[in-house]
C-alpha cells in the first residue's frame, strides 16, 4: 500500500493514547 | 597462533564496537538523537488488547507499543511496533538531512522468541526518500530482504548513492515471514553522510 | 601462542567484566542503586525547546533531559543532561557514605555523534566532597581532564585518599571541548570504599 491516511485517528487514540514526540527548532543537545 | 596480548586486543576491539551501538555508525533515525516518527504517516497499530494498565485496581486502558519504539534502542522481546497484516509502512524524520548509505533492521533472535519462530519479522521491504512529509511517493532508495535465518541485526547498503540528501525516509514493509495477523518492527536505523 | 580454550577464557572474562557495568566496580551515584541528584544544587538545564510532546495532536510540553540522566546508565546519543555554556555543576547524594576513590565520566564516542564531533563533552572538571547538602565549598577530591581523544569511558583515581567519608559529592565542570552553547553530561560515577 502507498503511504496513506492518518494512523492515529482520535477514535483509536482514545483506546491507546500515544505520546508523540516531534523535534521542532533543531536537534536536541548531544 | 596468536599471543594472549593479541587475543586481548581482538576482544577489546570487538567489545568497543559492540558498545558503539553494535555498529559504530551514527543512526540518524534514533529518537534520542533527534529522529522522530511522523505519526500521521504510518500504518495503523495492531491492537492486541492484551497489556491492560490499571491504577488502584481500576483498569484504565490497553497499552500497545507505539511506532516510536522502532527508533528506540530497546529490542527486548515485545518492544516492537506491530501493524496488522504483512504490509505496512512508517515514515521517519531523521535528525538531519543526509545522503542515506545503509539501513539496519533488527529483530529478536529466534532463541529469544517464546514460540521459537520469528514469523512476525519483516521479510521484503523497501526504503524511500521523501522530499517533504507530504510527498506521497518518494524516491526508491533500495529494496531488500530481511533474512530470518540470518543475524538478528542486518545491514543493507543502498545499491546506488542517491543524487540528493533526504531528511525524511519511508520504510515500507512488503511481506513478513508468515505470521498471519501482524508484523513486528523492533528497530530500524538509517546511516549515511550528513549534508 | 595461546590455545582455543585460553582464547575462550579471555573472551568470557572480557564479557563478564563488560556485563558488570563495564567496570566491575560499585557505582555509589547510580540512581537505581540509591543515588540521587540534589536538584536545588545544580546548574540550570539548557532548554532547547526542540522536543515537543503532544497527545491527540495537542501540544503538551517541551521535553529536556533532567540532571537525573547523569546517574542513569543509558548513554545513547541525546540521553545526556545539558547546561548552558562550558561551566556548570551537579551535586549528587550517593547511596551511602564512602571514601571516594575513583570517578568515571562517560560521553558518547565520536563515531556515534551525528556531527562527528564531541565538542559538547566536558574537558576540565573537579570533584568536591561535601559534608552536607548546604555546604557551599566542599573538600577538593581531585581535578581532572576528560580527554576527547580517549576512550568513551574514562576513570579518574583521586590523587590522595580523603581523610573522611562523604555521601555528597559535587561535580564541577570547568570547561568543555568547544561547544559554544552547552555542555552535555552523559554519565558520572563514583567508586570507593563504603564507610
Amino acid at each position: 500500500p502507498t503511504s496513506g491516511g492518518p494512523c492515529c485517528s482520535h477514535a483509536r487514540l482514545a483506546r491507546t493514547p500515544y505520546l508523540v514526540l516531534d523535534y521542532v527548532n533543531g536537534p536536541p543537545p548531544i | 597462533g596468536i599471543t594472549e596480548a593479541q587475543a586481548q586486543v581482538i576482544v577489546n576491539n570487538a567489545l568497543k564496537l559492540y558498545s558503539q551501538d553494535k555498529t559504530g555508525m551514527v543512526d540518524f533515525a534514533l529518537e534520542s538523537g533527534g529522529g522522530s516518527i511522523l505519526s500521521t504517516r504510518c500504518s495503523e497499530t495492531y491492537e492486541t488488547k492484551t497489556a491492560l494498565i490499571s491504577l488502584f485496581g481500576i483498569p484504565l486502558w490497553y497499552f500497545s507499543q507505539s511506532p516510536r519504539v522502532v527508533i528506540q534502542p530497546d529490542i527486548y522481546p515485545g518492544n516492537c511496533w506491530a501493524f496488522r497484516g504483512s504490509q505496512g509502512y512508517l515514515v521517519v524524520r531523521l535528525s538531519m538531512a543526509i545522503w542515506p548509505a545503509t539501513f539496519t533492521l533488527e529483530h529478536i533472535p529466534k532463541t529469544l522468541a517464546p514460540t521459537g519462530s520469528i514469523a512476525s519479522a519483516p521479510k521484503d521491504f523497501a526504503v524511500y526518500g521523501l522530499e517533504n512529509e507530504y510527498q506521497e511517493e518518494g524516491q526508491l532508495l533500495g529494496q531488500f530482504m530481511y533474512d530470518q535465518e540470518g543475524d538478528s541485526l542486518q545491514m543493507f547498503p543502498v545499491p546506488e548513492r542517491p543524487d540528493r540528501t533526504f531528511q525524511i525516509v519511508e520504510l515500507r514493509i512488503l511481506s513478513n515471514w508468515g505470521h498471519p495477523e501482524y508484523t513486528c518492527l523492533y528497530r530500524f536505523r538509517v546511516h549515511g553522510e550528513p549534508a
